[in-house]
C-alpha cells in the first residue's frame, strides 16, 4: 500500500479538499483507496457524509481503545474506503501523553491492512501535534497542500523540521513527495514571488541529506474555483458535482502528477 | 478594558487577519489596544514582525512560568501593544494538563493590566483546546470570523457548545457579540444560503437563555480582496499597504460596527 500523509499545520489551505479529491479520483480509476481522517473536526468524514455513532467507530477508538482498524472502516463508494473521525479525537492528544510508543499507534493499526489497499491517504489537522506525528510515522510520503499567501514558507520551514525529526527518530523512510499549490491565483505578484522562492529553496535542497531533497512543486496548480467550495457542502467531490469544471480538471491532473494514473475518464 | 476573543476552530477563516485589522483600526483611532496571540503558529506576531527571543518573552512564559504579563508586552505602534506567541506554546496544552485552574491562568494575568488598555483582542488557534478555553475564560465577548463555505454552520454549532460550557462552568458573563463574514463572496448561491441559515438560527435563539441570544451578523462583510492577503506578507495591515482598497474600507466599517468608533480617517 502506497502511504501518503496530507499535511500542513496552516489552517484552511486545502488539505481536506485535496485528500477527498485525490481519493475520489483514484477510486474512480479503480484503485483500492483507504482514507483516514485524523482531524477532530472531521471535515473529511463530513464531506463524505459519514457520522461516527454507536454503529460507526472512529479513528479515536483505533488510537485509544485498540479497536482493530477494520472495524472502523466504512465504504464511501466501491473501492474508496474511510476511517472517519469525530470530536472525541481532540481528547486523544491528552490521552496519549504517557502512552509508550504513542507516535506509532496508527502505523501498527494500518500494517494489518497493508495488503488490502493500493493507496492510503491521511488527512491531518492544522497542527503538528501527536495526531500529525502519527500520520508521519505511518507513511512513506508527504504531500503538502500550500496556499501561496501569508508566510506560507515560514510555516513550511517548521513543517519540514518536524518531518526531519520524525525521520531521525521514528521513521527513517519518510520523504516529502511534493507541494501541491491550492486555491492558486497565478495573477498576483505575491503568489508568483512565493512560488519562485519555494522553487529556489527546493532546488538548493537537492544535494542535501534531507527528506525533501527530491520534493517538487507538482506541475498542476489547483486554481481557486467556486465549484470546489460548493461541492463539499453537497457532500460531493467536484467530479460528481461539476465534472467539466476547472476544479475537476485540475484535481484529475494533480492525481496524474502524483500517481501517474489518468483517473477520471 | 473591553475584552474580545476572536474564535473559530476552522482553519483559515480570517481570525488573525481580523484581529490584526480591528486592532490596527482601533489603534489608529487613538484607543489603547492590547492584542494577545494565543496561536502557537504565531501568525499575528509574524504579521507585526515580532519574534520571540531572549529579549522578547511570549504568552507561553505568562501561561506556564508565571511571567508577569507586562514583561511579555511589546509595542507594535504607539497605542497598539502585543503579547506575542511562538511555537513553544504548542507544548502548553500538555504542560497545563494537570495544573489547577488551568483554564483561568490567562484571565488572572490579564486582570493585572485591566486599567491600562481600552480594548483587548485575543487571536485564537484553529482548535477548541485549552488555549482557546483560556481566551474564552478571560473575555466578556466573542467575535466569530466565519467563511460562508464548507460546513461553516456545523463548526459554529460546536463552537457555541463550547462557549456555553465555559459560561456554565467558568465564566458566567461571556456572550457572543456576533459573526463577522470574512473572505465573503456574495455572488455565490452557497454563501447566500449559509448566511440565510445563519440569520434564521440567530433569530430563533433570541428568546433562549444562551450566550448567543443577542448575537448578530455584523452588517459589514469583509470581501475577498487580494490586497489584504498581500499586506500581511509585507508585515503590514491593509490600512498601511493599500488604504483606499475595499479591504481597508471593509475593516474600517467592521470596526465601526463592533466598536462604534470611526477608526481610520
Ligand atoms: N481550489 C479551491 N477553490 C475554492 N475553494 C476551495 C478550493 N480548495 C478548497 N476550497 C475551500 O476552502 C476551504 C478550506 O479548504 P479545506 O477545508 O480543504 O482546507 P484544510 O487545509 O483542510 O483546512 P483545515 O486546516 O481546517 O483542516 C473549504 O471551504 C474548501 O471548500
Ligand atoms: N478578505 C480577505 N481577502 C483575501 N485574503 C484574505 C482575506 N482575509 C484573510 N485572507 C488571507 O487568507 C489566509 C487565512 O487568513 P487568516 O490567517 O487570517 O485565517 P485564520 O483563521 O487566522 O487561520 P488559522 O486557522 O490558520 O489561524 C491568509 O493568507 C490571509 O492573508
Ligand atoms: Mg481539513
Ligand atoms: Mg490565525
Amino acid at each position: 500500500m502506497r502511504r501518503i500523509a496530507i499535511i500542513n499545520q496552516k489552517g484552511g489551505v486545502g488539505k481536506t479538499t485535496t485528500t477527498a479529491h485525490l481519493g475520489a479520483a483514484l477510486g474512480l480509476a479503480g484503485k483500492r483507496v483507504l482514507l483516514v481522517d485524523m482531524d477532530p473536526q472531521a471535515h473529511l468524514s463530513l464531506h463524505f457524509g459519514v457520522e461516527v455513532s454507536e454503529d460507526q467507530s472512529s479513528v479515536y477508538d483505533v488510537l485509544t481503545a485498540s479497536l482493530p482498524i477494520r472495524e472502523a472502516i466504512t465504504v464511501v463508494h466501491d473501492s474508496l474506503h474511510l476511517v472517519p473521525s469525530d470530536i472525541d479525537l481532540a481528547a486523544a492528544e491528552a490521552e496519549l501523553i504517557s502512552v509508550m510508543g504513542r507516535e506509532v499507534i496508527l502505523r501498527e493499526a494500518l500494517d494489518v491492512v497493508d495488503e488490502a489497499y493500493d493507496v492510503l491517504l491521511i488527512d491531518c489537522p492544522p497542527s503538528l501535534g501527536i495526531l500529525t506525528i502519527n500520520a508521519l510515522s505511518a507513511c512513506h510520503e508527504v504531500v503538502i497542500p500550500l496556499q501561496a499567501q501569508f508566510f506560507a514558507l515560514q510555516g513550511l520551514g517548521k513543517l519540514l523540521d518536524t518531518v526531519r525529526l520524525v525521520q531521525q527518530r521514528i521513521n527513517p523512510d519518510i520523504i516529502v513527495k511534493g507541494v501541491a499549490l491550492c486555491m492558486h491565483d497565478s495573477s498576483t505578484n505575491l503568489s508568483t514571488e512565493i512560488v519562485d522562492d519555494l522553487t529556489e529553496f527546493l532546488v538548493s535542497s537537492r544535494d542535501l541529506d534531507v527528506p525533501w531533497s527530491r520534493a517538487e512543486i507538482f506541475k498542476t496548480r489547483i486554481r481557486r474555483n467556486v465549484k470546489i467550495a460548493e461541492s463539499s457542502s453537497f457532500g460531493q467531490t467536484v467530479f460528481e458535482y461539476e465534472p467539466k469544471s476547472n476544479g475537476a480538471i485540475d484535481y484529475n491532473r494533480l492525481a496524474i502528477d502524483i500517481f501517474d494514473c489518468p483517473c477520471v475518464p
